[in-house]
């Protein structure tokens, strides 16, 4: 697993790079050629006049797809199946929607402040029939934070792959193993960023990494929240692998 | 945690194209 040559972590990173390429669910040139692709006005109204529960079903679905994708993604990364199915089930458990917090900063435009979704760019106003503005407002924070770093598509992959693999998650069966998987992605990060003479980055990186912690734990919030007032929905009503991961 | 996340287990176990 550890890689002790140059030639391992140059397999390693490729590995890593072409699953994020695999599983991504939009190219970067693709959401280059649309990034002016704006809702207009009636369709914000249309979003806004969701109900809560119907915004929050809809929201629901558009993760759970993001959230397959990073599954797929984890299975690529090398020696994440060679842990148990418990340590794989618990590291996306916790690691997948921060995953997609990182994925999504590539969703977005930070020229106009909008992210790709259901087809389009949209703003936070999209949003609001969530009725959770601080949540939103400190995703599309963090996607602003996440793009102003410009970090190119490899090493998103990297990190992503060190987002995942983290033995600090809890109901780790064999912290041990995971440890040594980390410290292999550690070192493909740490390789590509002295590749490309940008060593600075992994400091900042790590600030990211508590960020999505926080972010994550105010989705938990506000899930709560939702489900106290509208259990009907939360129970019936939101997809299936939804519930298993955060409910 | 495999009982309790029967999706993500079946998610885990197809396999990959």
């Amino acid at each position: 697993l550890y890689p002790h040559s140059l030639r391992n972590i140059d397999e390693l990173c490729a590995s890593i790079v072409r699953s994020h390429r695999e599983t991504s669910q939009y190219r970067v040139e693709e959401l280059h050629a649309l990034r002016w692709k704006l809702f207009n006005r009636e369709e914000i109204q249309a979003y806004q006049s969701k109900s809560v529960d119907e915004m929050w079903q809809h929201c629901a679905i558009r993760l759970t797809e993001a959230v397959q994708y990073v599954v797929e993604f984890a299975k690529h990364i090398p020696g994440f199946r060679m842990l148990s199915q418990n340590d794989q089930i618990a590291l996306l458990k916790t690691g997948s929607m921060e995953v997609v917090l990182v994925r999504m900063s590539r969703l977005f435009n930070t020229e106009n402040n909008t992210v790709f979704f259901d087809g389009k760019f949209a703003g936070t106003e999209v949003f609001k029939s969530l009725a959770c503005g601080d949540l939103i407002t400190a995703v599309f924070d963090f996607a602003h934070g996440m793009c102003a770093l410009k970090l190119t598509e490899q090493q998103i992959a990297l990190f992503s792959a060190l987002v995942l693999i983290n033995a600090d998650r809890p109901c780790l069966e064999d912290k041990g193993r995971v440890q040594r998987v980390q410290r292999s992605v550690e070192f493909g990060l740490t390789h590509i960023l002295h590749r490309d003479n940008q060593e600075s980055l992994m400091h900042k990186l790590y600030q990211r990494v508590a960020v999505l912690r926080s972010l994550c734990s105010l989705h938990m919030e506000k899930l709560r929240w939702f489900s106290q007032r509208y259990p009907l929905t939360a129970h019936s009503l939101f997809p299936p692998l939804y519930k298993e991961l955060f409910a | 945690l495999k009982e309790k996340h029967k999706i993500l287990h079946q998610l885990l176990q197809n396999s990959t194209s």
